[in-house]
């Protein structure tokens, strides 16, 4: 299957979604 | 204890797979052996999304101001950060030494490499630990197949670029087994990192 990849700077931007806080 | 399912929610990023925090702190007084270690051992809580990470690490304590002899554990839903798992029991870790002043920075940023899946060793990671001890502190990440040595070159690798380790940087592979036998030599100590 596929895998879900993410790199650092993408998941440091999630960090600020309203979503995360 | 039945645990509920965690799950991605709505409009959030989900995770390759499931991760849970354990937080595990050593008490002074008592051997470490299989059964102390595992009383010792909490679980905090189970992520499957990107901002559920977040907002769970947010809120944790930096392992830097962790005082005393404590570990923060993060390892794939279903995996206990102990050698007698199932998952790790073939296993084995890449260990790290920090000097002061470097473990929460570090923490970071191999859990970012883990959730992001930049290790490409396909279901072989377990989990990460941190390691706050009296003198230095200890990162270590865990693998299910200690004598697998592509997958545990890769591994190293992939550390060495995601924390940007300096080219004379100590890394030691250490197989639970061993790990087991050497310390339960000693003191009949047979757990995680202790």
């Amino acid at each position: 299957g596929t895998r879900i990849i993410y790199d650092r700077k993408f998941l440091l931007d999630c960090r600020n979604s309203p979503i995360a806080r | 204890i039945r645990r509920k399912t965690v799950t991605p929610g709505a409009g959030e990023h989900p995770l390759q797979y499931n991760y849970t925090f354990w937080y595990s702190r050593r008490t002074p007084s008592r051997p470490a052996n299989t059964q102390s270690y595992e009383q010792n051992i909490r679980q905090m809580g189970t992520v499957a999304s990107v901002e559920q990470f977040w907002k769970f690490y947010s809120h944790l304590v930096r392992p830097g101001d962790l005082t005393g002899h404590s570990d923060f554990h993060l390892f794939k839903e279903g995996i206990k950060p102990m050698w007698e798992d199932e998952a790790n029991k073939n296993g084995g870790k890449w260990i790290i030494r920090l000097r002061k002043g470097l473990a929460s920075r570090f923490w970071e940023n191999i859990i970012l490499a883990m959730l992001g899946e930049q290790f490409m060793v396909g279901e072989e990671i377990c989990g990460v630990v941190v390691s706050i001890r009296f003198q230095e502190d200890i990162l270590s990440i865990w693998n299910k197949t200690a004598n697998d040595q592509v997958t545990t070159s890769r591994i190293r690798d992939t550390l060495r670029r995601v924390l940007n380790l300096p080219p004379n940087t100590i890394m030691e592979y250490k197989t639970h087994n061993d790990s087991l036998k050497y310390m339960s030599q000693f003191t009949g100590d047979n757990s995680s990192f202790r």
